[in-house]
């Protein structure tokens, strides 16, 4: 071990354990993370003959196949062992292993992120036991396509439409102009056989707004696109060039009428509309990506400041005192400044994700009991807290990398490639701005409410209860 | 209300500063609408400050609740740890409240000699925690393999994983590149 950082460390006045144990929620949870890692770990999928780097964009495509299916064998083993349910997914897939196997995205993210949560958050009982089982143990790849060409998060402008046809029982998913093709799901170009797609429904001639359908993309055996389904991929990015984003179009694809996710809104085999108790309640997939994106927000910062904070240790620069050897970058208080706030952050954003992942889950049970109270407190919440940490995430890592001198520009530091993921992250699921204004609408009600004696839902209280203004 | 330069004050200010925002917004959106507009064009002309006042209410929430979250957890750890992890979160409060000074001279009675006392006190921080710099991420405890960084593995031998990276580029299973004989050679000969 480098001495300056042996140093570092001998100097430490706590007990780094209780911290780590702290961090993970109790020395069982440090124990049953650390053999996650050496379970993973000890397959060497991470190991590369070639730097991924250097390969093609094509090539990058083929090892984030086999790395990504290589994985699921190891989760599909720890299954078998402890059958741990979907713990192990999201331990290994949306945490830091997963990042540290797949480092520039997965194509196969998006089938548990959002196509098995949607279909255990939208589907019918009996759609999800047809689907469910086949989507865990991957026989079937799902991913998610909601985002066009042509509009965003504001998703009501969203041209790809479902007509039923009562006379066949059929939905006919139809992409009316270019700008109605969906763009960017990840897995959707080459990896996904099936996908859920969000399109206006009509029927009867009447357009109930949009709607969740699970649609067969290729043939199961041939992998082949089915007649009438257009796709490809959109090319590469910024960074995650290996989530295989894509674009996807209808012309005229048939689908059964079971195939729309039931359980909050149904057509009838007769066409009849029988709407859902909230028109929010499809939103719910968007919802919790949201909330889980917070906590991958921690690991990208805490991945970040580890790596300049043990940089700035080993480094020396400069020598601000004569005849005295330069000094650790470290002992500068302006690096002290870059870094100590990214390790605050994560603590902050640590806490903050817990806390709203334990709200998410209580709001989510009300809403099964028709309790749909605190839906808009929690979408407000999901869509600010979603904006200020990827962006917060993104700033920290650019800081840690700008901490880290010309030596942060290389790719070896893993900064270049932290930036790209996080700051993707400032426009997926809602561009930021974007949120911040649907955060907005909410306070705006809120203020309103309060300016007319009401009662205000727990995280907006305080504008009841402050009076702001300066003193004169 | 008077400023107080403590933790629970500059929460206390930070949530001042969204309920003022919030409350500019609704004011001048009415008064836009006042003015003829629209309710959705005086919400566009008013949108930058919408998404300032959401976002001052998102940091007023963080701030609150790494505290609050910070403060049930406190006691069940070591006196060494808790010192550590009070320290912090004054570091990440005051830090903000140093960012947004703005906001809280704007919204709050906050002055010039709270604000010098707000960084020192924050130059403080930096230096008490210091020493454990190191100690604090280590405590992230994220593997070599996981964390993938020439700068940034456990023993610290940076220089030497740099140079170990740089001769996995492919440009160096070569001594001499085949553009030399293609291009430059012949370009520098006056032959290209």
């Amino acid at each position: 071990v480098n001495p300056d950082l042996q140093r570092e460390r001998d100097k430490c006045t706590f007990n780094v354990t209780e911290l780590i144990n702290l961090i993970d929620g109790g020395v069982q949870k440090t124990e049953e993370r650390k053999k996650q890692e050496d379970m993973v770990l000890s397959e060497g999928i991470h190991i590369e003959d070639v730097p991924s780097e250097y390969l093609s964009h094509k090539e990058k495509y083929e090892l984030a196949v086999k790395k990504a299916c290589l994985l699921f064998k190891v989760i599909r083993k720890m299954q078998e062992e402890d059958n741990a349910g979907m713990e192990n997914y999201r331990a290994v897939l949306g945490g830091k292993l997963g990042s540290a196997i797949l480092q520039d995205g997965s194509p196969l993210t998006l089938h548990y992120v959002m196509f098995i949560p949607t279909l255990m958050g939208q589907a019918s009982v009996e759609q999800q036991v047809h689907w469910i089982g086949r989507a865990f143990d991957l026989n079937i790849i799902g991913t998610y396509a909601q985002t066009e060409l042509g509009h965003g998060t504001f998703i009501r402008g969203l041209e790809t439409t479902a007509t039923y046809d009562p006379s066949t029982k059929e939905f006919v998913l139809h992409s009316p102009t270019l700008t109605a093709y969906k763009w960017w799901p990840g897995g959707l170009a080459h990896t996904a056989n099936y996908c859920i797609v969000m399109a206006q429904l009509y029927t009867k001639g009447q357009c109930h707004g949009i709607h969740p359908f699970i649609v067969q993309l290729r043939d199961e055996e041939t992998h082949m696109p089915l007649k009438g389904i257009k796709i490809g991929e959109i090319g590469v990015k910024l960074g995650m060039n290996g989530t295989n984003n894509g674009f996807l179009g209808f012309d005229h694809v048939r689908i059964p009428r079971e195939h729309m996710l039931m359980k909050n809104s149904k057509v009838l085999e007769d066409g009849t509309y029988v709407n859902s108790p909230s028109s929010k309640l499809a939103y719910g997939t968007m919802m919790f990506v949201r909330v889980v994106l917070v906590t991958d927000m921690c690991n990208y910062m805490a991945k970040a400041v580890t790596i300049a904070m043990r940089y700035s240790a080993v480094r020396r620069q400069s020598q601000p005192k004569p005849n005295e050897p330069e000094p650790q970058i470290l002992d500068y208080l302006t690096q002290q400044h870059k870094l100590l706030i990214g390790v605050a952050s994560v603590h902050a954003f640590r806490l903050n994700a817990d806390w709203l992942w334990n709200m998410y889950n209580n709001v989510t049970a009300e809403l099964d009991a028709g309790d749909l109270e605190r839906l808009p407190e929690l979408h407000a919440l999901s869509c600010c807290l979603k904006a200020v940490s990827t962006a917060d995430a993104a700033e920290c890592v650019e800081r840690c990398r700008l901490a880290c001198g010309g030596h942060g520009y290389m790719l070896a530091s893993n900064l270049p490639s932290t930036y790209g993921l996080t700051t993707a992250a400032c426009t997926y699921e809602g561009e930021n701005t974007v949120l911040l204004l649907q955060t907005a609408r909410y306070l705006v009600k809120a203020w309103q409410q309060a300016a007319g004696g009401n009662a205000l839902t727990p995280t907006v209280s305080y504008i009841a209860t402050v009076n702001s203004g300066r003193r004169l | 209300p008077p400023w107080e330069n403590t933790i629970e004050g500059i929460i206390k200010g930070f949530q001042r500063v969204a309920a003022g925002k919030i409350g500019l917004c609704v004011s001048n959106i009415e008064k836009r609408q006042n003015t003829g507009l629209s309710y959705e064009d005086a919400w566009n002309m008013t949108s930058v400050q919408l998404a300032s006042a959401s976002e001052a209410h998102c940091r007023a929430i963080l701030l609150y609740t790494y505290y609050t979250e910070t403060e049930k957890i406190v006691n069940t750890v070591s006196p060494a740890l808790r010192q550590v992890l009070l320290q912090l979160v004054d570091l990440y409060v005051v830090y903000w409240a140093l960012q947004r000074l703005g906001d809280l001279l704007r919204f709050t009675s906050i002055s010039e000699k709270d604000i010098d006392e707000l960084q020192r006190w924050y130059e403080d921080l930096l230096t008490k925690l210091r020493p454990n710099a190191v100690g604090l991420v280590d405590a992230f405890d994220i593997r070599d393999e996981i964390l993938r960084s020439a700068l940034g593995a456990y023993d610290g031998r940076v220089y030497e994983r740099l140079m170990e990276a740089a001769l996995r580029s492919p440009l160096n299973a070569e001594p001499v590149n085949s553009s030399f004989h293609k291009y430059l050679k012949p370009f520098m000969q006056g032959k290209l």
